[in-house]
Order: structure tokens, then C-alpha cells, then sequence
């Protein structure tokens, strides 16, 4: 049985909402530990993982090992229906098996129940790198406020939405997205008085090239943390971290581009 | 513009 208590604009709507238009389906395991949530967009260039341990997920039950899929669409058109003020709760129980409950309770007792179909996801759900793995591959890692991440994001995105390079020395970090009409270019200097706002830490300089939209797509998920956190190599996908609450934390991969 | 990766490429299904 799991019971999962549900915010409108908590980390896992704020996730469901920005996958929406890439994915289908969100795979969720849940354990008496917590809830882990992995979306692959349907071209599989990127994944989104949600991380949230049950001491962060207030009212939050689970008394066994859950494997469901959520329909993305059918779960955010339900949350949205909702009003601000409702407790909403997300219920899988053993005697309505295959299928899950979204039930909405406004603050006069009234309810809304929403009942969907579960979805096969088992092969959507992918064998991610660890910290340690992230450790050793990757040749840099840069931490910056979220809300400026995003701004770059939005930017480079509007301007070409095909390909971006994000790249790293141990002076500074620097974006480029190539347009129809111009190129645009931002660069970051490392400020050796504070670094704990901004902090390049690279073992060698990296060079990545990606899709720009993908990134975009994610950056406003990550504006729930005040700093991000982005790693980079130059064999694997970038990867971005943000925490949420306690514990829990948000990391998206995207897939590189090998360059021409 | 470069050649786009797959995920797949990258991570084994779990």
C-alpha cells in the first residue's frame, strides 16, 4: 500500500510539470525508504531523477516494494484541476491493483476522486551513474545560483535550440549556443573572494556540446533549490543536481552532442 | 550542428 501526499507546486508536480511535453510516462519506485522518480524523454535524450526520502515526505506511506508508471499527462491534468487549498493524495492500495488514486479533500471536507490506469514503464527505468561514479569520470563540477542557471538556459535556448557548449577551465565556465541569425556567448570568472555562490572545481579543462532545449526544459525544476550544481565530462552526459529538502535532491542528464 | 547521442548509449536499463 502507498500513500503519497501531494502539494500543487511541490517538487513532484514542479518535476511532472516540466517533463510533460518529453515524456509519457514517470517510473516510480517507492520503498519504506521513499520515492524514487525517473522520466526518459521519448527521443532518450534525457532522463530526470527525483529523489525523495520518506523522512521528507510528510504523511508519506509505504509498507512494501512498488514499481508503478505514472501516465504524466492524466496525473498533471488532475493536479491541475485542483484547487490550491486541497490535500491531495496519491494512493495505490492491493485491492485496486493496475491502477492508482488521486484523491483531492478541500478544507470543507468536499472530495474529487481521480482514478488512471497504471503504465507498463519497466523499460524506461535506467541503471544511473552513483556519486562515486560522478567522482571519478567526470572532469568538472560547477556550482551556481539556480535562478541564474535558468537565465542562461532560457537564453541559450532561445537563440539556437540545436546546439549549445558548455565549457569549464579552472578560471571560468562558459556557455555558447549557435543561432540561425548569430552566436550568443556567456562567461563566468571563478571569484576567488566568495565561492560559495559560485565554485568551478575542475581536475582538466571539459568541453560539452548539447541540446540546448533539453536543458531549458529542466532548468525551472531546478529553481526549487537556490544553487545547482553541474558536472561535467567528456565521455558522458552532463548531469545537474539541485537539493530538495533535507535529503531529497533532483538531477537531470542529457545526452551530448559529438562535435562536428 | 554535431551528432546527438542517445541516453541509451550511456546507461544499461536497470
Amino acid at each position: 500500500m502507498l500513500e503519497l501526499p501531494l502539494v500543487k507546486g511541490d517538487p513532484f508536480h514542479h518535476v511532472m510539470e516540466a517533463i510533460l511535453d518529453l515524456s509519457d510516462v514517470a517510473h516510480v519506485v517507492c520503498t519504506t525508504r521513499g520515492l524514487n522518480l525517473l522520466a526518459v524523454d521519448t527521443k532518450h535524450l534525457a532522463i530526470v531523477s527525483l529523489l525523495f526520502p520518506a523522512e521528507d515526505f510528510k504523511g508519506y506511506t509505504c509498507d512494501e516494494y512498488i514499481s508503478i508508471g505514472i501516465p504524466i499527462r492524466d496525473l498533471v491534468n488532475a493536479i491541475r484541476c485542483g484547487d490550491d487549498k486541497d490535500t491531495i493524495t496519491l494512493k495505490v492500495g492491493e485491492e485496486n491493483f493496475g491502477t492508482i488514486t488521486l484523491s483531492f479533500v478541500s478544507p470543507e471536507k468536499n472530495t474529487v476522486d481521480y482514478e488512471f490506469r497504471l503504465v507498463d514503464a519497466k523499460l524506461e527505468r535506467f541503471r544511473l551513474p552513483d556519486r562515486h561514479f560522478l567522482r571519478s569520470k567526470y572532469q568538472g563540477s560547477v556550482k551556481m545560483p539556480s535562478v541564474e542557471f535558468r537565465r542562461i538556459c532560457k537564453c541559450l535556448s532561445n537563440f539556437g535550440d540545436e546546439y549549445g557548449v558548455i565549457s569549464v577551465t579552472d578560471e571560468d565556465l562558459t556557455y555558447f549556443a549557435k543561432g540561425t541569425d548569430g552566436d550568443v556567448y556567456v562567461e563566468y570568472k571563478q571569484q576567488e573572494e566568495d565561492t560559495t555562490i559560485f565554485k568551478i572545481d575542475v581536475r582538466e579543462p571539459v568541453r560539452l556540446a548539447f541540446n540546448p532545449k533539453y536543458l531549458n526544459t529542466f532548468a525551472k525544476v531546478f529553481t526549487l533549490s537556490g544553487q545547482v550544481k553541474l558536472f561535467l565530462s567528456k565521455t558522458h552526459p552532463l548531469m545537474v543536481e539541485c537539493k530538495i529538502g533535507q535529503k531529497g535532491r533532483i538531477r537531470c542528464f542529457v545526452a551530448p552532442k559529438v562535435e562536428p | 550542428s554535431g551528432v546527438q547521442l542517445s541516453i541509451k548509449e550511456f546507461y544499461r536499463p536497470d
